[in-house]
């Protein structure tokens, strides 16, 4: 029956939630950085509003919950920014 | 809702589909776009008309990757599902569906008519709702189709922009979704599973572990989707299933899966035919029996042999005094069982025979 999903290694993690929030949240990547960005804040930003409009509790951090909104199957228009 | 204004500048739009997927028939492709544009042309003044060749206002198209002349990319399987562009000339309007998905007229993969009427909203204007009940929130969800899927948030997005149909709707909205903390909320049917609780109204379900603060909203068909909305009562029984119960049909689920042969007919369990519904059922996990309740009366079924015990149907008032003449939900908790009745809740010791406390319906939210 239906459980959160298990927790892959960080890194994986990190690249959906990048990903995630590029598409749908207009995340800018960063060119010095584009796999990883040294400073989190805009991440976190974007986290906090995905996890807002989604009714999820607002921690700014890719917890498991928001990891598992984030592979649910959707629309491929953002959410915000349009 | 959320919408981009000023929408389309006339109400009647054109549409031509420019491929198929190759999942379906062309005419179930047809039929499901069809609809699709009917769900919002039932509730605004826009009317849809197909074209075969030109350009037309929504150009509908399926692709994978990189498509055609299209900004976006698709993903592969799962991920995004399928996009759409707001009003406008060249790519505005358009909808695209991404072709590596798997594109069905009924529950399994991806429900096309849903996904379409999605995009359309979309291509009228609207953006994603946080409302998780409306169509157009971004995460999806399958709806029976015999259901309106339109919720009133939908409805109230279209119509702030093109005004509302001058027909009245021939199919009541889908009810808004519940709210947690509603001091007058009711519930149409309760179980455990395993260590969660479960709470079941219209079209909606909350996951609930008593033990942690936690508590989820979803709709019944992202667990279920050959359930119907609205399910009356439910158990969990001692072979790790749920029993649903909706009119005089009851489905025995395991995990995701119903088993084969349900829908059956309450009746089999044992019922006089004049038993039409099921108000309420609990599994007291102390004796093995599950206790039915209609109306004023309960039956009381034996798990192991699979039968009705003699002696049934007796008052309710009678064995279970304090909670009432009529029960909408009840499930057994550490021993207790709690009844409810509209937004009132009785915590029972079975084996005392007496209500312990009376408490609001919603107790379990942590409201």
């Amino acid at each position: 029956f239906p459980v959160l999903p298990e927790k892959n290694n960080e890194g994986e993690n990190m690249q959906l939630v990048q990903e995630y929030l590029e598409k749908f949240y207009e995340l800018q990547p960063d060119p010095e950085h584009l796999a990883w960005r040294r400073s989190t804040s805009p991440m976190v930003e974007k986290i906090q509003k995905m996890q807002e409009f989604f009714g999820l509790e607002v921690t700014g951090k890719p917890d498991p919950e928001t990891l598992e909104v984030m592979q649910k199957p959707r629309c491929g228009v953002p959410d915000v920014g349009q | 809702y959320g919408f981009i204004l000023p929408g389309w500048k006339k109400t009647k739009l054109t549409y031509r589909i420019v491929n198929y997927t190759p999942d379906m028939t062309q005419t179930d492709v047809d039929k499901a776009i069809q609809k699709a544009f009917k769900v919002w042309s039932t509730v605004s003044p826009l009317t849809f008309t197909r074209i075969y060749k030109g350009i037309a206002d929504i150009m509908i198209a399926f692709g994978t990757g990189a498509h055609g002349h299209c900004p976006r990319y698709f993903d592969g399987p799962l991920g995004v599902l399928g996009h759409a562009f707001p009003p406008g000339n060249g790519i505005g309007g358009d909808v695209h569906f991404d072709e590596d998905e798997h594109w069905t007229e009924g529950s399994a993969g991806f429900n096309l008519f849903l996904v379409a009427a999605h995009e359309f909203g979309h291509a009228l204007g609207l953006s994603h709702s946080t409302d998780r009940g409306a169509l157009m929130f971004p995460n999806y969800a399958y709806i029976n189709p015999t259901e309106f899927p339109l919720s009133p948030d939908d409805i109230s997005g279209i119509q702030a922009i093109y005004g509302p149909s001058p027909n009245t709707p021939d199919k009541p909205a889908r009810p808004a979704s519940p709210k947690t903390c509603d001091p007058m909320v009711s519930f149409d049917a309760i179980t455990t599973l395993r260590r969660e609780v479960m709470f079941f109204k219209d079209r909606h379900i909350w996951r609930v572990y008593p033990d942690n603060s936690e508590v989820e909203l979803e709709l019944i068909s992202t667990f279920w989707p050959f359930l119907p909305s609205g399910i009356q009562a439910a158990y969990e029984n001692i072979k790790d299933q749920i029993l649903f119960f909706k009119g005089n049909n009851f489905w025995v689920i395991s995990g995701y899966q119903v088993l084969p042969g349900y829908p059956k007919n309450i009746n089999t369990l044992g019922f006089p035919r004049s038993v039409k519904k099921i108000d309420a059922a609990v599994s007291n996990k102390n004796t093995g029996t599950t206790d039915f309740f209609v109306g004023d009366k309960y039956w009381r079924y034996e798990e192991s042999s699979q039968s009705m015990e003699k002696g049934y149907p007796r008052q309710i008032t009678d064995d279970f005094p304090g909670i009432g003449k009529k029960v909408d939900a009840v499930f057994q908790h550490k021993g207790f069982f709690y009844f409810f009745r509209g937004s009132k809740q009785w915590e029972f010791d079975p084996n005392a025979k007496r209500v312990i406390r009376v408490m609001k319906s919603n107790i379990w939210f942590n409201c």
